[in-house]
């Protein structure tokens, strides 16, 4: 997914 | 108030209770919410902006609100993968339009 790091299955939300 | 929501059902955990409720968990293109799956009633919403991050496994679905929320919001399903598709891509046309 673009610009999102994905780490232990978690998605990090930009927009939070 | 729910044109536009695109619906999974899942299985909520009551508190305290080794019960699993069935619940609809609602995507819309700015937020998440819970609708009752009987009455279609929601019951709580999240803007998208609240979420701090989600996950996906081929079992369950959660979502962490970060500052916004004590707890998890963890579900059974086996559309998590899905869910977090779809909410990505809102998420994605969000920030293509700053």
């Amino acid at each position: 997914v673009m610009g999102r790091s994905r780490e232990s299955g978690w998605v990090e939300n930009e927009i939070y | 108030r729910t044109y536009g929501v695109s619906f999974f059902l899942v299985k909520e955990k009551m508190k305290g209770k080794n019960k699993l409720v069935p619940r609809l968990l609602g995507v819309t293109k700015d937020s998440v919410m819970r609708v009752d799956e009987k009455t279609k009633e929601v019951l709580q919403e999240w803007p998208l902006t609240t979420v701090k991050r989600w996950a996906a496994s081929p079992k369950s679905f959660t979502l962490d609100f970060g500052e916004y929320q004590e707890s998890y919001y963890s579900v059974q399903t086996t559309e998590g993968e899905q869910i977090s598709q779809l909410i990505a891509g809102y998420i994605d046309i969000i920030l293509k339009k700053k």
